[in-house]
């Protein structure tokens, strides 16, 4: 009989590999427990093949891919519970435009069930959202709230 | 449930009565570095009864009240309140609409406030955490996570793992 | 008579002073040594102000402000021993508009003796430079140069 | 003195030749995320003498070779060849250009040159050191860096002092 932990591990490397592929448009990747019987104490290694490269330990990939691959896998821990909303903090920072359309397209579809509050300096992203909340310090240090629209970005 | 409502004062840099409302769907939030962003986050954190500072980036748990600017003097409490609809009853209480209310003083002293009414923090994050917003859940991903889930220690994705568990 | 390492952090510090305020465009920064004999063995404390706000840990900034604050720092050491052209990997990531602005006016100052090299995602850093290098994989997994104009990437 | 050219053959994802030339001011290199930016950076740290293969995001110094992709086969030596103009004779060479080119092989074998001529390591480092490009000069600021220089732990900014001094 699996304990808890392997069974949110199994879970988690379902989700994992689905999500990955959506992220990445293609491609494949994995998690192995290194300690079958224990999968959370004994380490987890997370393989990583984005499409027409080679698969290799994710640490080989650039610094936009591993943000992406990591956020495959936080979203994955995220659908073992999820919960009715959901803030993500600038996690777009590193993506190119692609990744940003892959990322906010996941969210889109998640969004029916979901509420997303997203924290971002990126336009795309922005273009991509529902609605906008500004904030600004008309004051130093003093936060309010703000009406914007997105042409006033641009 | 759902998102509803976010009351802030006297929280961080919220000196002045700040109030979002929600919608569903996907909510950008913008302004320039520094403005509050990462601060909304840290008071639904904080709201919802996590009990370490370190969470919510500050020292000490006094340290999230109002501490002044070059403009104005600190404050004395911070108060967060959340409201929910609840229409669906995925909260365990029978009310359409659900708040949750956290207080904090200069003295120490801290409240907690369910549709108005005082209770424990522990009915607060009992609450919560049945439906996945307990302080250690993922419904807040951070970018400083991306570090942390593929860092080669191990230890340090085992943490992030657990609290899925 | 001050160690070859004393003297080293006094540069480093005039720097980081004059280089926070202009990429801040105000406050105030500094760098203290926790131990005045041997500041590198000691450990550093870094105090900053940015305009309007009270003067606090660096740890207490938000994470863009952290990011200018390191970016000042990291400039600051590098001034000590300038070489003649420098790369700059994606430092721009968690820059707003303006603090891109501040960035891109100091690198505009210094550009005129040194050669500047600034891998970035962002379309106002991208303004603000003198030419673009598109690096693109028409090949999966083989890298390859390719002419860029900003009209293409808008 | 000045970059003038760099030029790139079997190194990392340069699995064909690659050669910028460049001008005077602020470059941006652009492209999506993986197509090779930071690989640029990791070429003129290889080629100016870095013998840290971590420094360069590789196991070990072998792994910078390209090692196939979908439609290609592994090759069997990484070369990369950076040309400066060296009129204002800053590099202690009598020579208007200089270049220096590192080769390595599967076999384990390095190869540096100077100006077309075999010449050891040192040769290379020596010359670098001098106008502030040694592998633990500041040349290269990466946003990795961000995290350490920040890091309570005084261990690891000391680190990056130890750099400058
Ligand atoms: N107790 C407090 N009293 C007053 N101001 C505070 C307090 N705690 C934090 N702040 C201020 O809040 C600001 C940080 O806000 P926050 O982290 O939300 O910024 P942000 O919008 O997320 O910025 P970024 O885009 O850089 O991430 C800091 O300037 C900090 O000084
Ligand atoms: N020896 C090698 N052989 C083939 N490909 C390699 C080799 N070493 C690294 N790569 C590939 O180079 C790619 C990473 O390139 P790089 O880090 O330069 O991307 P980048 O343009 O900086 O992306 P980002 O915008 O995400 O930072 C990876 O996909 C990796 O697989
Ligand atoms: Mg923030
Ligand atoms: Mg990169």
């Amino acid at each position: 009989a699996q304990t808890r932990f392997q069974e949110t591990f199994s879970q988690v490397r379902d989700h994992f590999r689905e999500v990955f592929v959506e992220l990445f448009g293609g491609g494949e990747a994995d998690i192995t427990a290194l300690d079958a019987e224990d999968p959370l104490e004994g380490g987890i290694q997370i393989m990583a093949r984005p499409r027409g490269k080679k698969l290799e330990n994710v640490t080989s990939l650039s610094g936009g891919e591993r943000a992406l691959a990591a956020v495959a896998l936080l979203f994955s821990l995220y659908l073992v519970k999820p919960s009715p909303f959901c803030i993500l903090d600038e996690l777009d920072a590193p993506l190119d435009d692609a990744n940003i359309d892959s990322f906010m397209g996941i969210l889109k579809r998640f969004s029916t069930d979901t509420q997303f509050l997203m924290m971002t300096h990126n336009k795309r992203s922005m273009e991509a959202s529902d609605r906008l909340y500004g904030i600004t310090m008309a004051e130093p240090g003093v936060s309010g709230l703000t009406t914007v629209s997105l042409s006033e970005i641009e | 449930m759902r998102l509803k409502r976010l009351e802030i004062l006297g929280f961080k840099s919220f000196a002045d009565s700040f109030i979002m409302d929600f919608e569903p769907g996907i909510s950008a939030v913008v302004g320039p570095n520094g403005c509050g962003k990462s601060n909304v986050a840290d008071a639904l954190r904080w709201v919802l009864g996590t009990q370490s500072a370190k969470q919510i980036r500050a020292e000490v748990m006094e340290n999230v009240i109002f501490d002044g600017s070059s403009g104005r003097k600190p404050m004395g409490m911070a108060e967060v309140k959340v409201t929910f609809d609840n229409s669906d009853r995925s909260l365990a209480l029978d009310f359409d609409e659900v708040s949750v209310t956290r207080r904090l003083f200069r003295s120490g002293v801290s409240e907690y406030l369910i549709n108005g009414s005082k209770c424990r923090l522990m009915d607060v994050t009992d609450l919560m955490v049945d439906r996945g917003l307990g302080s250690a859940g993922y419904w807040i991903l951070e970018a400083e996570m991306v570090k942390t889930i593929l860092s080669p220690r191990a230890e340090d994705r085992r943490e992030l793992f657990d609290e899925a568990a």
